[in-house]
């Protein structure tokens, strides 16, 4: 499980990044 | 900022810690803000992410047997989950009020929570994998123990059959661990460790040999084969002892002693 457990964490941290981008653009402007 | 230990934590939860500091900032500089546009498909993209992760996360616990890891995940897994509540919540509440404080404080919170979780878990995987490779270690430490009851040739042939596989997997195990590590010194730490290991082990072997013969042959070189051995296997130990000192600290021991 260790390779799949890497590999969910890294999606879930690009999907978490990508919203606080959304959410940023939007503070930012 | 967090300082992540290992290559892959810091590959996975950097690009994101970053982000969500700046937001953070961004949050204090400018409470008001414009209207915020629609996030609920970004946040369904997570929360279905963090419902994979979940899930990896929960199979994981059930199929080890490490009950540090049992005992060390479900509340960094929790820790996911309600962070993504959060996030639902305020996109929710974003779709009533573009314009709602309290959504983004809670989109704030959700966003540091998914962080603050996912680093949580993935520490305690970590963590678990470095006892694997101190168990590795304890046995090395557990065949070098037995040594001293080696006083045969055939003693000689089965102990060097046994010790070499442990030590191999111990030395490629400690290797790669090495090269995962962010922290240099602690790199260095373990090269020079191993780098001992990998030179003493022959010279181990050939000190139990001198002595078997030394033991067969009789008379007072015993006693020099014997006290050489010995002080070959202590060096090893010490070394071995360091790598499972050094396996186990992070850079956050660092900065408690700083």
């Amino acid at each position: 499980n260790a390779p799949e457990m890497v590999k969910q964490a890294r999606i879930l941290a690009q999907a978490t990044s990508n919203l606080v981008n959304s959410i940023k653009g939007q503070a930012e402007t | 900022m967090p300082v992540f230990h290992t290559k892959t934590i810091e590959g996975i939860l950097e690009p994101v810690a970053l982000q969500v500091s700046k937001l953070v900032i961004l949050h204090e500089e400018a409470e008001d803000g414009n209207a915020m546009p629609d996030l609920s498909y970004a946040v369904h993209v997570v929360k279905n992410a963090v419902d994979n992760l979940v899930k990896v996360g929960y199979d994981t616990i059930n199929n080890s047997d490490d009950q540090l890891l049992k005992q060390d995940m479900p509340p960094a897994l929790q820790r996911v989950e309600e962070a993504s509540l959060y996030l639902i919540q305020a996109s929710d509440m974003l779709r009533a009020d573009p314009f709602s404080a309290p959504a983004r404080k809670k989109l704030i919170e959700g966003s540091r929570g998914i962080l603050g979780g996912t680093s949580a878990l993935l520490l305690a995987f970590d963590e678990s994998e470095v006892r694997k490779i101190l168990r590795i270690c304890k046995s090395v430490l557990e065949y070098l123990a037995i040594t001293e009851v080696v006083d045969s040739m055939d003693d000689l042939v089965t102990f060097v059959k046994n010790l070499s596989p442990v030590i191999t997997r111990m030395t490629k195990e400690v290797d790669s661990r090495e090269k995962e590590l962010t922290h240099q010194v602690h790199r260095e730490m373990l090269q020079r460790s191993l780098e001992q290991v990998k030179q003493l082990t022959p010279i181990l072997i050939s000190g139990i040999k001198i002595y078997v013969i030394s033991k067969q042959a009789g008379g007072p070189a015993v006693q020099d084969a014997q006290d050489n051995r010995d002080y070959t296997v202590q060096k090893v130990s010490n070394e071995i002892h360091e790598i499972i000192r050094v396996l186990q600290l992070t850079t956050y021991d660092e900065d408690e002693w700083d």
